[in-house]
């Protein structure tokens, strides 16, 4: 078929009401660039592996969406990030899991693919394989997003008043 | 969450996903991100799926591979088995998000049971689509 790609940025309880015009133009503009970027990869003979590594990077370096910089925070206040991928004309795959210092989980994830016997990898021993295979590690503070970290602090006042999972009630509410 | 699936020159599929999880997770938690199978899936035989959405579901129904599957043991088409997996099974067990989808032919599906999924494709150079919302 024709060289093609697609991507997400998360799903959620995302609405235009809750959208000011300029977020949304800066949405839009980072998808593009992740979508153009991927098929300028493919256009050059590039294999679908490495449109789905550089594209997925574009989106892991923006804070507006839940991975990379810009990711989420724990209950404890920290950034967990987790990636995988997978080659649908080999059946390899490589993921990481609970990573905090890895500058961009998805490459961690094709760096197990490629140069491990394993196909997941999990925190400490993900991130101490990472290093020996020479990819970036960063701090933690890295990662950090003020507006992410405000979300944490007011989901948990929201906790403390109703006493609930926040989620049970707003299934929809993708804390991501 | 972000994720992409690819489809290159050579006709080979590639699928990837990257998250930060969910706000407020207990550490340690994992969602369905980095299980392949769940989060992640792909075969040239039949698609590249990439998930978003509340990771447990995602992880028990296994549904990035459930749509490959329904594709070749059902004959459903991309459209087809994306949808039922989403907007149905999904649905009836309460699991909210979404998928992007790629098959060999280069048909795209990006189904979502949410209020809305950032999400979009590209097959012509410099002709990027982007939707947000239903």
């Amino acid at each position: 078929g024709p060289i093609t790609l697609v991507i997400h940025g998360g799903a959620g309880t995302i609405k235009k009401e809750n959208m000011t015009p300029e977020r949304e133009l800066a949405y839009r503009e980072k998808l593009q660039q992740a979508l153009n970027t991927g098929y300028a990869v493919l256009e050059n003979g590039g294999t679908s592996l490495d449109a789905v590594t550089e594209t997925i990077q574009i989106l892991e370096e923006s804070p507006l969406f839940n991975a990379g910089r810009g990711a989420v925070f724990t209950s404890d206040g920290k950034n967990e990030l987790d990636a995988s991928i997978m080659n649908g004309a080999t059946g390899e795959a490589g993921a990481v899991a609970g990573v905090t210092t890895l500058k961009s989980p998805i490459l961690a994830a094709r760096t197990v693919m490629e140069k491990s016997p394993h196909v997941m990898m999990a925190r400490e021993g993900a991130e101490a394989f990472a290093k020996e295979q020479g990819l970036e590690i960063v701090d933690p503070s890295y990662f950090y997003d003020e507006n992410r970290h405000n979300q944490l602090q007011k989901l948990k006042e929201n906790q403390e008043k109703d006493g609930t999972a926040y989620l049970d009630h707003h299934p929809d509410y993708k804390f991501g | 969450t972000v994720g992409c699936v690819a489809l290159d020159a050579q006709g080979n599929i590639a699928a990837g996903t990257s998250t930060g999880g969910m706000t407020n997770k207990k550490w340690g938690r994992i969602g369905d991100s980095p299980v392949i199978g769940a989060g992640t899936y792909a075969d040239n035989n039949t698609c590249g799926v990439s998930s978003t959405g509340h990771g447990e579901y995602f992880i028990r129904y296994v549904v990035a591979y459930d749509i490959a599957a329904l594709m070749k043991y059902k004959g459903l088409s991309l459209e087809e088995a994306a949808k039922e997996v989403v907007m149905q099974k999904l649905v009836e067990k309460g699991g909210t998000g979404g998928v992007v989808a790629l098959d060999r032919q280069g048909n795209v599906a990006m189904p979502f049971n949410t209020a809305g999924m950032f999400r979009g494709y590209i097959k012509e150079k410099d002709k990027p689509m982007v939707f947000i919302y239903k």
